[in-house]
């Protein structure tokens, strides 16, 4: 009896994960749908997001060099495994390929 | 040209998780330690 | 008693996969907020300044930021049509997402580290779809499902089902 019983509470606790799960891809549907708007939002009524500023805010910019890259969606980024170069010295490498529009890049901080 | 091809990792504008770029980070990061 | 055992198994991975889709959730109202909260800054921006701002004070969704010290030489090729960069650095870098960018601005209210006052709780819930408000509430608590595990309703739902 006492397995038999388990079992039912296992298919209900079951049931309920399912309803679950299901309710949090709908609502994650609702929020991917919603950032969308705001992004195409501030395309067209322009609202640029003034990074620039916000970024110099950041303790970042003191110490570092700062590239922003703007690309279109599904621009691709690789980076390969960093190698050593002929005069032994490491090389780092970023590729960037887009297939629907110019990629911007901007120099943030550096004279 | 080396023999295995170069592995990379990869990462698309709008339609990666920011979990890609953290693998990115950690990856250049090893490469700077090895 | 085996089919106990294989639907515990099943219970278990629905409980990870439903965490799994808990956080990615999560961090989704986070850039939600953050993205409608800079374009709200912005809006106030503008009208003190009556006018949009300085062309090369902005940059459009998305965009990523590399980062690497001041001494790193970068040397960079570019495709006549601007479709493709390579970027050669003699230095290690690391790149941010803009949605990282702009947590650390503070645009999402400190909601990532559960600092958050109650103003901008208010101010957060506003920003989000009325069904969704408990998660922005029990991220502001600090509640977060991926590094506590826990899960709210549904794992109140379970235990109940094993007092029950």
């Amino acid at each position: 009896k006492e397995v038999v019983d388990r079992l039912r509470y296992l298919e209900a606790e079951i049931e309920d994960l399912e309803l679950k799960e299901k309710e949090l891809d709908q609502q994650k549907l609702w929020v991917q749908q919603s950032i969308k708007n705001v992004m195409d939002d501030s395309i067209n009524h322009q609202y640029p997001f003034n990074l620039i500023v916000g970024i110099l805010e950041l303790e970042l910019s003191s110490r570092e060099t700062l590239l922003a890259i703007q690309a279109p969606c599904g621009t691709q980024l690789e980076v390969p495994i960093p190698e050593l170069g002929q005069n032994g010295q490491k090389k780092y490498q970023i590729n960037l390929k887009s297939s629907s529009g110019p990629i911007h890049v901007l120099l943030i901080n550096k004279e | 040209a080396c023999l295995t091809p170069r592995s990379a990792l990869l990462y698309k504008f709008s339609g990666s998780p920011s979990k890609s770029l953290k693998d990115i980070n950690n990856m250049i990061k090893q490469g700077e330690h090895r | 008693a085996q089919e106990c055992q294989n639907l515990e198994m099943e219970k278990q991975k629905r409980i990870e996969r439903i965490k799994q889709k808990r956080a990615q959730l999560q961090d989704l109202l986070l850039q939600q907020i953050a993205f409608k909260n800079l374009v709200q800054r912005n809006e106030q921006n503008e009208q003190q300044n009556q006018g949009p701002p300085a062309l090369n004070s902005t940059i459009q969704l998305p965009f990523l930021i590399v980062n690497t010290s001041k001494r790193t030489v970068i040397d960079c090729s570019i495709s006549s049509d601007k479709f493709e960069y390579l970027f050669n650095f003699d230095n290690a870098f690391e790149i941010h997402d803009d949605s990282e960018v702009l947590k650390r601005m503070g645009m999402s209210f400190g909601l990532e580290a559960g600092k958050c006052s109650a103003e901008d709780l208010r101010t957060a819930k506003s920003l989000v779809p009325k069904a969704l408000e408990g998660y922005i509430t029990d991220m502001s608590a600090g509640f977060s499902w991926v590094n506590q595990g826990l899960l709210s309703s549904s794992a109140q739902a379970v235990s109940y089902l094993e007092v029950a």
